[in-house]
């Protein structure tokens, strides 16, 4: 009866969304995370400390929940979640989706919620990544019919606060410019896709002949080989921090060159204005973190939304294709 | 038919404990971790 399932470290994230659960509804700030497959929230019955920041989920207030009793334990990068698996009916942008699979948290121990703004996560994976036996959210819409495509979108606006939004059924043409360059799905349990290379003023610096990448609405930095990354915070002169983060002078936003990420032939530059961030204090960090201790994906790269700020990209199950584009 | 959800940026975790002061403590007991789900173990505290 325990269940573990792959889930990082959510100490960047930065984009929510409203959904609700149950009859009547009950609100929650969730992450939309194509990195995880299952929904989960924090319940009434949760002790931890964690809990207590978040908006919880009272069964006894919903006339559609049903219990199944099942317990689940989420292990996450930074931390876990204890609880039981139940249904009820979840709601989001006019969507009905009933009798939906998700995890009450009872126990999320240690402090990796603690400090976290939002309450629980609705994953986007795909469905072999999530709890087995359960269906996804993604899956029960296309399921019910609810959605007239077998697909999803992301906007990741680069404007401070508003302006993101994910589109479920289609795509709205107006958030990007040129074509969608498709790529094919290399592994259908993450949105995990083949790389070609890294490169800066035409020279290859990391994925040399090509390595695995996953697009991450989860993540928001890009992170990569522990090795691979620290050459390229050497080469764009970042220096580690007492705090373990790697810092960088400010000026240099103007002053490097782009990093291209090459993706099934097409260059994906990103700036540097992207992958250095300022703080409100005026300080300016490498938006590069490395992966410490993963197994089977220790040499596969997590593009963040530090990528996905830059580039629309449609997540589309019925041809296990991503799709990206310049976003506008 | 298109159904958008609007999303809000937010601050995140690394934020708030970097103003806490908290950031080198959190990172040193929690290292960043790939993958998890091949790890072999049981639920620590059941």
């Amino acid at each position: 009866g325990v269940y573990y399932e792959p889930m990082r470290n959510y100490l960047d994230l930065a984009y929510v969304g409203t959904i609700s659960i149950g009859t009547p509804p009950q609100e929650f700030r969730v992450i939309f995370d194509t990195g995880s497959s299952d929904l989960w929230v924090p319940s009434i019955h949760c002790t931890s400390p964690a809990c207590t920041n978040h908006n919880v989920f009272n069964p006894l207030l919903s006339s559609t929940f049903r219990i199944s009793g099942r317990p689940i334990h989420l292990q996450y990068g930074s931390g876990r979640m204890s609880g039981f698996l139940a249904y009820d009916t979840v709601q989001f942008g006019g969507l009905v989706d009933e009798s939906q699979a998700f995890g009450l948290s009872l126990r999320e121990p240690g402090r990796f919620m603690e400090y976290a703004v939002f309450d629980g996560i609705l994953g986007l994976g795909y469905p072999s990544l999530g709890l087995g036996g359960t269906t996804p959210v993604f899956d029960n819409l296309w399921k019910q019919g609810l959605i007239p495509e077998e697909l999803f979108a992301f906007y990741l606006s680069k404007k401070e606060e508003e302006g993101s939004v994910v589109m479920f059924g289609g795509v709205d043409h107006s958030y990007y410019s040129g074509d969608l360059n498709w790529v094919p799905v290399s592994r259908p349990l993450y949105w995990q896709l083949t790389m070609d290379s890294i490169s800066m003023n035409g020279e290859v610096i990391a994925c040399d002949g090509g390595c695995e990448a996953i697009i991450d609405t989860g993540t928001s930095l890009l992170i990569g080989p522990s090795d691979i990354v620290f050459n390229i915070q050497k080469i764009i002169d970042a220096k580690q921090s007492y705090s373990g983060e790697y810092m960088i002078n400010c000026d240099t936003i103007n002053t490097l060159p782009d990093i291209v990420f090459t993706i099934n032939g097409v260059d994906y530059p990103v700036p540097a204005s992207a992958y250095i961030r300022e703080d409100h204090q005026g300080t300016c960090y490498s938006n590069f973190d490395e992966g410490r201790g993963g197994l089977l994906l220790s040499d596969s790269w997590i593009l963040g939304d530090v990528f996905l700020r830059l580039y629309f990209t449609v997540f589309d199950r019925a041809n296990n294709t991503i799709g990206l584009a310049p976003a506008v | 038919c298109l159904v958008t959800i609007p999303l809000t940026r937010i601050k995140s975790m690394r934020e708030n404990l970097r103003e806490k002061d908290r950031l080198r403590d959190y990172l040193e007991k929690h290292p960043y971790n790939l993958a998890y789900k091949f790890v072999d173990s049981a639920d620590p505290d059941p």
